[in-house]
């Protein structure tokens, strides 16, 4: 069964299956243990190295199963990991396994744009206001309009000393807000690029790390972005293009990384998202098989009542108007054929003489005769007439 | 009555020569 399609061929919305974007992905991290190399790591050894991309691996190497930063003994404690994921993503939840104490604060941060800008997606720290400036996170949950990068408890250090750090994109919208219907939780979520800012870590019995002397490194196992393929209701997969970039695989005449615009011939109305209960596919313009192009005119789709705004582009076999619907100028319809047959526009043909013109009647094809003169292209005299040697008056009356 | 076409032969184009179509 085709997901973006119903039984009946009709277009409905569909969308990609929630998976780990990060899987597989390559995560810069500012600080790696290994270089110079300690008795604990070294990045030139396989089987003491602790490289970032055991945090997005699938597991199962002989070595070590974590990455680890260096020893950070003194402030700047900031270590940064970024993962690019390759396109856009509709974020769900975002989760860094540690396999050592978690931070003490932490920021997570997204990016729309590769990597270019960045805002904030949440902060965690058991002290918001002194570490970010803005107020833990209310029991109740988010109090504004719309989602916002909140300031939540610090992940908990488990019994084994490890600890998780996880986010849910619902953690900072305010219930009720709806992914299908507001644009405001579809920018919210997506993200091309995940940063996960690790600020201080947890130091026994001070709250100010950074003034602690006591070398620390941080370590984690794994780091997981839940999330959908960004295709905006028109595709179901992800696939790698021609240059192994991810891309929707696009139905309802959508094209681009995101089905975010309308392939070039399908654009009878604007592009739109699917939601649930409309699939809002790019029609194809009404060309009747005599154009290859065409582009949107908005004016004519307000005055179709939003139903149709194509005008088609070069229409070809001697047909004309805004649908190829019609014959040009000196050709008339065939009623004999479809008005999609190449040959559904036939040349008038007035006879040089005896036709006033060259323009025939577009549905008849009737060419306008001189007086006297007779026939589809006025080829003949009338009945009681008979030619004349003049090409001005070819037919004259018989006396 | 089916009348015969026009015999372009016998059209005089002797004083409409810029009319005279091109064959």
């Amino acid at each position: 069964p085709d997901p973006c399609h119903d039984e009946g061929g009709a277009p409905r919305a569909c969308v990609p299956g929630l998976v780990n974007a990060a899987l597989g992905r390559e995560v810069l991290a500012s600080s790696t243990c290994g270089r110079p190399a300690t008795r604990a790591c070294d990045a030139s050894d396989p089987r003491r190295a602790h490289p970032a991309a055991l945090l997005t691996s699938a597991g199962g190497g002989a070595g070590p199963l974590c990455w680890r930063s260096d020893s950070l003994a003194r402030a700047p404690l900031n270590v940064t990991l970024t993962v690019a994921l390759g396109k856009a993503f509709e974020v769900v939840f975002v989760s860094l396994r540690f396999c050592s104490a978690p931070p003490a604060s932490a920021a997570l941060l997204k990016s729309q744009d590769h990597g270019r800008s960045w805002a904030p997606l949440g902060f965690f720290s058991s002290h918001c206001r002194l570490d970010y400036g803005r107020p833990p996170v209310p029991a109740t949950g988010p109090a504004g309009p719309g989602p916002e990068a909140l300031c939540f408890p610090a992940p908990q250090a488990q019994p084994d000393g490890s600890g998780l750090l996880a986010f849910s994109v619902q953690d900072g919208s305010p219930p009720g807000l709806d992914l299908a219907s507001s644009p405001v939780l579809q920018d919210w979520v997506t993200a091309t690029d995940i940063r996960v800012v690790l600020t201080r870590p947890t130091a026994p019995g001070d709250a100010r790390a950074s003034e602690a002397a006591v070398p620390y490194s941080y370590s984690a196992a794994e780091l997981q972005v839940g999330g959908r393929c960004k295709c905006n209701g028109h595709a179901s997969r992800c696939l790698p293009d021609t240059q192994g970039r991810l891309a929707c695989d696009c139905r309802h005449g959508t094209e681009g990384p995101d089905c975010g615009r309308c392939k070039p011939f399908y654009c009878d109305r604007p592009w739109q998202r699917a939601t649930a209960r409309e699939a809002h596919a790019c029609l194809a313009c009404s060309c009747n098989g005599h154009a290859r192009r065409c582009r949107f005119n908005m004016e004519l789709y307000r005055l179709s009542g939003r139903r149709s705004g194509g005008v088609c582009l070069n229409c070809r076999h001697n047909t004309a108007g805004r649908h190829c619907h019609y014959c040009r100028e000196g050709f008339y319809r065939d009623a004999g054929r479809a008005l999609s047959d190449r040959r559904a526009c036939r040349a008038c043909d007035c006879h040089p003489v005896g036709a006033a013109g060259k323009t025939c009647n577009q549905t008849t094809g009737q060419c306008p005769c001189k007086d006297g003169v007779t026939g589809l292209t006025c080829n003949r005299c009338a009945p009681g007439f008979q030619q004349s040697r003049s090409p001005v008056a070819p037919c004259v009356k018989i006396p | 009555e089916v009348m015969p076409t026009l015999d372009m032969a016998l059209f005089d184009w002797t004083d409409y020569e810029d009319l005279k179509p091109e064959v």
